[in-house]
Parts: C-alpha cells; structure tokens; sequence
C-alpha cells in the first residue's frame, strides 16, 4: 500500500479525507489496542489532517497519541461511571 | 496541559477491515 499524500487528500472531499485517514489509522490502533480501536481512531480523527499525515510518518508520536487517547478514554468512563452510580 | 481529544469523538467504521464484534 502506497503512503498517503496531501496531494492525494486533498483530491478527495472532506468526509472522504478523513475515511482514508482513517483507514491508514485503524490497523496500527488495532496492533495495540483491538478492543478500543474504532473508538481511538474516531477520537484521533477529529486532529487536522496536517497533523494525522506527520503521525502516521512519526510511529513514536502516533504511538504516544495513542496512549493519550486510551488515557482520555478511560478517565471519560471512570467520571461516566461515578456520576451514574 | 489538558489534552485536545474527545472521548465522545463517533467511532470510526473501517471499509477494508471486518468489524469485531
């Protein structure tokens, strides 16, 4: 699979850019995370997709923006879980 | 600094992946 270009982005619609984003995203988020990997990449995808094209060059900060969402995430469901119960 | 990312962000659905259950 060839990399993905911001010329080639830039061909494509918007909601387009963001589902190739994604799809690039998706099989590294699931090598780590299978369970949370929809979810981590829906999150990563609202960066600006200047900023998802140098992740996906970068492993270490993809990696480390990774675990910043897991992070995210799982503060977000342990506050949800405290106020419902 | 508090991070940028939404944990109510929707889940993304992958074309070329099978969906786990």
């Amino acid at each position: 699979q060839e990399p993905l270009t911001a010329s080639m982005l830039a061909a494509a619609p918007p909601q387009e850019q963001k589902q190739m984003l994604g799809e690039r995203l998706y099989p590294l988020i699931l090598a780590m995370h299978p369970s949370l990997a929809g979810k981590i990449t829906g999150m990563l995808l609202e960066i600006d997709n200047s900023e998802l094209l140098l992740l996906l060059e970068s492993p270490e900060s993809l990696h480390s923006k990774i675990e910043e969402a897991v992070a995210v995430l799982q503060a977000h469901q342990i506050s949800e879980s405290t106020h419902k119960s | 600094r508090k991070s940028t990312l939404n944990p109510n962000a929707k889940e993304f659905n992958p074309r070329s992946f099978a969906q786990p259950k």
